[in-house]
């Protein structure tokens, strides 16, 4: 999937629609259905919902035309282009222009009002076209759906959720309080000697410790780490991460999963993510990231993926050349494979598994070996 | 070529043209597209316009993807900004 540029999404979740015209094809009952089930099929999956005005400004205008509709992006007759939207915001942006001189029909004998509503309006929610051939997102109609199995796709709920979150109550996101959880069954322990991390990273002075949907948050200045869903904070974002590393010349903390990553300042998701890791520099043989610290002297980030690194310049906003090299090459005693890395106090912390290992970066060489839980006060 | 032949070439010329434009981003100036070549902003869109289809990358015009540029889609671009 992917979102518009610069990830345009409503800051609301309650939103209105209006349908302003209607195509002769259809009864207007049959138009009204078409655009309320497509609506819902979104709503399923988000905390979104959707009441209809009947008059007045609404945040998604609906509506048919033909040819030169005002909007300097003229329809083109029977085929080819079916309808367009508009990312979210305000005035023409969100709303959902048919085609008019299509053949609007409930059936897919001639071309469905529900598909391509659902397509459109998934637009008008924010998300850009998916090159997953399955996906609803995907920007070609397809005559052969079988309407009565229709379902969105992963790639499409993945996509929506990117920008919203699951719906609230939802098994897989409780509705998440931003006072710290308390610990349970089917909650990682900190104090189990067992614990390995998915990701760690600093936030402005404070260090976090990522682990499934959760994170322990450790402050220098308090004992006792604070331990939250990842969702209370950043809805937007997956859990079982991959990797983190905060950018403090940015202060920026860039959080990894799969082939993307996304960019936080402080609890503000930043626009314009996720983005592809490809983006980085990185080559289509690495599907993802194991860990990444940044080191703060130097600018530079270092990548660790299986039994290599890259590094990264923050300044240049480029890969280094002569990278991959071996990661024991250069951290002697750092054993493949890093589950996660950060940098402080001008050491590297390195965790693998239940153990976590300080590195010297000027005299090359571990200085520390420590459990995985050492931070969490245990 | 059969005088309908080059007419055809022509058509769908055009109509690779239009379609990397409106979805593609391809800059309008480019010079028209030339179906001999093998290389040039045209055959890289193609192959952008290939890959994100899910078609096979081979930067020609060949019959699926001429096909595929005939279906009714969705007048959003497919990339871009």
């Amino acid at each position: 999937f992917t979102t518009f540029p610069g990830m345009p999404k409503w800051r609301k979740t309650h939103l209105t629609y209006r349908i302003i015209n209607y195509t002769l094809d259809l009864p207007r009952d049959a138009v009204d259905s078409a655009i309320e089930k497509a609506l819902s099929l979104w709503q399923e999956v988000t905390p979104l919902t959707f009441s209809r005005a009947d008059e007045g400004e609404a945040d998604i205008k609906i509506s048919f035309a033909v040819r030169d509709h005002g909007d300097f992006s003229p329809f083109d007759g029977p085929g080819n282009v079916l309808g367009h939207a508009y990312p979210p915001g305000p005035g023409i942006f969100g709303d959902a222009h048919f085609d008019d001189d299509e053949q609007w029909t409930r059936d897919t004998s001639g071309t469905n009002l529900f598909l391509v509503a659902a397509h459109e309006l998934g637009h008008s929610l924010g998300l850009f076209h998916s090159a997953d051939p399955s996906a609803l997102m995907y920007p070609v109609y397809r005559a052969d759906t079988d309407l009565s199995r229709f379902r969105l796709s992963q790639d499409d709920v993945d996509g929506i959720q990117s920008l919203y979150g699951s719906p609230p109550g939802s098994p897989d996101d409780p509705v998440a309080p931003t006072e710290s959880v308390t610990s349970g069954p089917g909650t990682p322990a900190a104090c189990d000697p067992a614990l390995s991390f998915d990701a760690v990273s600093t936030l402005r002075g404070e260090i976090l410790f990522f682990k499934d949907r959760y994170f322990w948050r450790k402050s220098l200045r308090t004992l006792e780490p604070g331990f939250y869903l990842i969702s209370s904070f950043w809805p937007s974002l997956p859990s079982g991460l991959d990797a983190a590393y905060e950018d403090t010349s940015k202060d920026t903390v860039f959080l990894f999963k799969g082939n993307q990553f996304w960019a936080v300042r402080g609890t503000e998701a930043q626009a314009g993510y996720p983005k592809g890791i490809r983006t980085l520099g990185f080559p289509a043989t690495v599907g993802k990231i194991d860990a990444a610290l940044f080191d703060k002297e130097k600018k530079k980030t270092y990548f660790f993926v299986g039994d290599k690194y890259w590094r990264f310049d923050e300044k240049r906003q480029s890969m280094e050349p002569g990278f991959p090299r071996q990661i024991a090459e250069d951290f002697p005693g750092v054993d493949p494979k890093v589950d996660a890395a950060f940098e402080a106090f001008g050491f590297y912390y390195f965790f693998s598994g239940p153990s976590q290992l300080e590195f010297d970066p000027n005299a090359r060489k571990v200085t520390h070996t420590l459990a995985s839980g050492s931070w969490l006060n245990c | 070529y059969p005088a309908d032949r080059a007419a055809e070439d022509e058509d769908s010329m055009e109509l690779v043209q239009q379609y990397l434009e409106k979805y593609y981003k391809l800059a309008k100036e480019t010079k028209p597209f030339v179906r001999r070549r093998d290389h040039g902003p045209v055959v890289e869109k193609i192959r952008e316009m290939q890959k994100f289809l899910g078609l096979e990358v081979t930067g020609k015009l060949d019959t699926d993807t001429l096909e595929m540029m005939r279906k009714p889609r969705c007048g959003v671009p497919d990339v871009g900004d």
